[in-house]
């Protein structure tokens, strides 16, 4: 049987099967973003309050990236993306939300590329991938971080892919070049 | 009311007879064929026969017992199936004695007319024939021309016979006699026929019938039945792989709530395996976390309890068809993590390694992985890369003291084949280019070569090597030629229940969106025998100098490509993987452009 | 909007599991 916790206000379901409990965690989960919901005529649109809030600190991570005080810029940016995922409601216009998290996510690999943290700049970038961004430049950055990782076979597959996308790019030549001789070295 | 019984045993023996011969003919043949194809039988190449060797030497005795008692007992010539056709035959034989000697049948057969016999002439006379012989016995038979001492009844008898004789020449020549011989047997029209039961009458009508009746309700209500619904149950509970039906449903559901989030590792595919209805079925009292437990036991060469080895041997033993079953529902669902995943889990339990960076070194068999871990001075992972050092200094990386065992353990290094590409292209048979909405295939050729083989770039390879023959028969079917090739040598992997024989899996992608465009082809013909070359990198200082391309075998791999070109000209890019079933550092991955032309 | 928190949230989880791998 089905009840309603008054406090919580949540919904519960005695012997649910899998996809009973299922909808159940997505009511769930709109009705607790509702209760926070301040705002009684709230719409699609992204809240004001969250976009000025986000916009802040990624400005503040790209004036330290000026000032190359990277670890200090990956922290802002990082906090930026936390508050995007956090602060915004389930029924926010998805595209622009993307958008935005795309944006910050290509300086954060940036600033992870140069200060060596090749595998979370790699998840970052995988990210991008995944969601839709298929340009060349993540395909550079995702092959040089696997061959910084050692990951020769990986970075071959990776330029052959953008090489596919874009077979004129040149960086990609050079990429995969290289990505071809340190397998080969890597193989004895 | 009243029916004629079978007293004379004139009709059921022929039924009996009848019923037999139709199950034993084709039996028979089923049997003689199959002896005289296990002769035949292709032997496992003798291209590695060290390795072979090797394979027996090295296998634990765990192993050894689990083989020997699940070994498939070949059946020779002596086996159930050829005595039961034998007395089969022998059966046949007894009716045929109780036909010949039944006085009723030998009646009952003179009453046929045979228009042949009665004028004494093959049934193949010509009419020519058939009227000499006709007037000849016309004449010897007339009533008139008959001898005058003769009695009444040897009179009648000669009439009769004339009569006859008669008969049976209207019966070849008479259009009208004719029909009706043709139609009833006999010249004169429907002759007398009989109805009645083929079973002698004490089965029917006195104190047996009752048990006939039981016998025909056993057979019809229960026998026929239970055999039906056992074959259709067990057609209907296994898909076309080999897997059953829940176990593939289960896989299915898997990779259709697939979420990208979710990562692939070998672990993910373990975790999947380990619900199959296979094992279910096997130990039903078991659950999936004992075969999951199982596996990693068998992946870290942990050793059970004799019962639990059991359990373990024949659990791994089952991966074989399961991971197969999954590759082809994760390829029907474009899934190339899993499906990637899928092969590197399965060179992991053919080979009892986990999917490491390490996996090619701990593969070999000998190896000290704790001695490895802590040396390396430098960071040695593939076995090419381990054979660019001496003898002396392989075993002191891999931690091997004993020379006998490093000999061992190279040899088995040095003959895991690498595939080396040579020429990779879309080819449409009878084209020089492959043109739109035409069906091309992906054809390759490779070199199967050892790790401790130097490397040389394919221009060493003068053209002519890769040229196939491009007559009619070829381009009617262009996979000929590579199945003409050997097929390839048993599997080291003396840690596999089972001995095996297995090659690579092709794969194929869409570059555009990364996802795989059809199912597996399974490749496994291919020749080794350049394993066997003296080609050693530690050795050959001059590679233009001592490289003979007629030294090396080129392999032919043909992949069929399942969706026709598309109907605009362009590029096209596929990328193409073969993954190896069987070792680790044998695949191949590169990216095949389609180009489109007019 | 949920599949994309999800794919987001799994960074982590990835990221432990490359180091593992390599």
């Amino acid at each position: 049987s089905l009840t309603y916790d008054a406090n919580s206000k949540l919904l519960a379901l005695e012997d649910a099967s899998f996809d009973e409990l299922m909808n159940l965690s997505q009511i769930n989960k709109l009705t607790q973003n509702l209760v926070g919901e301040s705002n009684p005529n709230f719409t699609p649109q992204p809240r004001e309050t969250s976009t000025v809030m986000i916009k802040k600190l990624f400005e503040t991570g790209l004036q330290q990236t000026k000032q190359h005080k990277f670890p200090e810029a990956l922290k802002s940016i990082s906090l930026a993306l936390e508050m995007s995922q956090r602060k915004r409601a389930p029924w926010e216009a998805f595209a622009v939300q993307l958008q935005e998290v795309q944006f910050m996510l290509k300086n954060r690999v940036d600033l992870c590329l140069v200060q060596g943290r090749f595998v979370d700049a790699l998840q970052d970038l995988e990210f991008l991938q995944n969601t839709g961004l298929t340009t060349s430049d993540v395909f550079i950055r995702k092959t040089d971080a696997l061959i910084k990782l050692q990951q020769f076979e990986l970075a071959k597959v990776e330029c052959e892919r953008g090489l596919s996308l874009d077979p004129s790019n040149v960086k990609l030549k050079a990429l995969h070049m290289e990505s071809t001789r340190r397998l080969a070295e890597y193989n004895g | 009311q009243s029916y004629d019984y079978d007293e004379k045993a004139e009709t059921w023996p022929f039924f009996a007879m009848a019923v037999l011969v139709v199950v034993l003919l084709p039996l028979t043949l089923m049997q003689i064929y199959e002896l005289f194809n296990s002769q035949k039988e292709e032997k496992f190449g003798e291209q590695t026969s060290t390795l072979n060797e090797l394979n027996q030497v090295l296998v634990p005795q765990s192993i050894k017992k689990f083989r020997a008692k699940y070994k498939v007992k070949k059946s020779g010539v002596w086996s159930k199936k050829t005595l039961i056709v034998c007395l089969g035959w022998c059966l046949v034989a007894v009716i045929w004695k109780t036909i010949d000697s039944n006085e009723a049948v030998r009646e009952a057969a003179s009453t046929i007319f045979d228009p042949y016999l009665l004028l004494d002439i093959s049934t193949s006379a010509t009419e020519k024939e058939i009227r000499s012989a006709y007037r000849k016995l016309s004449i010897k038979f007339h009533p008139d021309k008959v001898a005058k001492n003769l009695s009444e009844q040897q009179r009648a008898v000669l009439e009769e016979q004339y009569v006859l004789i008669t008969k049976a020449y209207k019966a070849l020549t008479d259009e009208v006699t004719r029909e009706n011989y043709l139609q009833y047997g006999h010249p004169d029209g429907p002759q007398a026929t009989s109805h009645g039961i083929a079973l002698p009458r004490f089965l029917v009508e006195s104190s047996a019938s009752p048990f006939v009746v039981v016998g025909y309700i056993a057979l019809l209500g229960l026998i026929l039945p239970i055999f039906v619904s056992r074959w259709w149950s067990r057609t209907q509970s296994v898909t076309k792989k080999g897997i059953h039906v829940k176990t593939a449903s289960y896989f299915a559901d898997r990779l259709f709530n697939f979420k990208p989030s979710q990562v692939v590792t070998s672990d993910l595919i373990l975790d999947w395996l380990s619900n199959a209805e296979e094992y279910k079925i096997m130990y039903p009292h078991l659950g999936p976390k004992v075969f999951r437990n199982l596996l990693n036991d068998h992946l870290q060469r942990a050793s059970n309890g004799e019962d639990l080895n059991e359990i373990k041997l024949r659990v791994v033993a089952k991966t074989h068809s399961l991971l197969f079953g999954l590759l082809d529902v994760s390829t029907n669902f474009r899934n190339t993590e899993i499906s990637l995943a899928a092969i590197d889990t399965f060179k992991s339990i053919v080979q009892a390694t986990p999917v490491s960076p390490e996996s090619q070194i701990f593969q070999l068999p000998n190896v000290d992985q704790k001695r490895f871990s802590e040396g390396s001075v430098d960071d040695v992972r593939t076995l090419g890369k381990l054979f660019t050092y001496d003898e002396k200094k392989i075993g002191q990386i891999l931690g091997i003291s004993d020379e006998s065992r490093l000999q061992e353990t190279l040899k088995v290094a040095s003959f895991i084949p690498r595939l080396k590409l040579l020429k990779a292209e879309f080819k449409v048979p009878g084209e020089t280019v492959v043109t739109p909405e035409s069906i091309p295939h992906i054809a390759l050729k490779v070199l199967v070569v050892s790790p401790k083989h130097k490397a040389f770039p394919p221009s060493k390879f003068p053209q002519v090597f890769f040229e196939e023959e491009q007559d009619f028969e070829a381009q009617k079917d262009p996979f000929a030629s590579a199945l003409e090739q050997p097929p390839v040598p048993q599997t080291f992997a003396p840690l596999f229940p089972v001995e095996r024989t297995g090659g690579w899996c092709a794969l194929v992608m869409l570059q555009k969106d990364g996802k795989v465009i059809q199912t597996p082809l399974v490749v496994d013909r291919l020749s080794f025998s350049n394993l066997d070359n003296d080609f050693d990198k530690r050795e050959i200082k001059d590679v233009e100098a001592s490289f003979k391309p007629e030294n090396w075998v080129v392999g032919t791999i043909k992949i069929p490509f399942s969706q026709p070109a598309p109907p605009q000209n362009g590029d096209y890019f596929f990328r193409v993987v073969l993954k190896s079933t069987e070792y680790f550092g044998s695949d191949l991955d590169f990216t095949l452009p389609m180009m489109v032309r007019d | 909007n949920q599949a994309m928190a999800r794919r987001y949230e799994s960074i982590l989880t990835r990221k432990e599991v490359n180091i593992n791998q390599w």
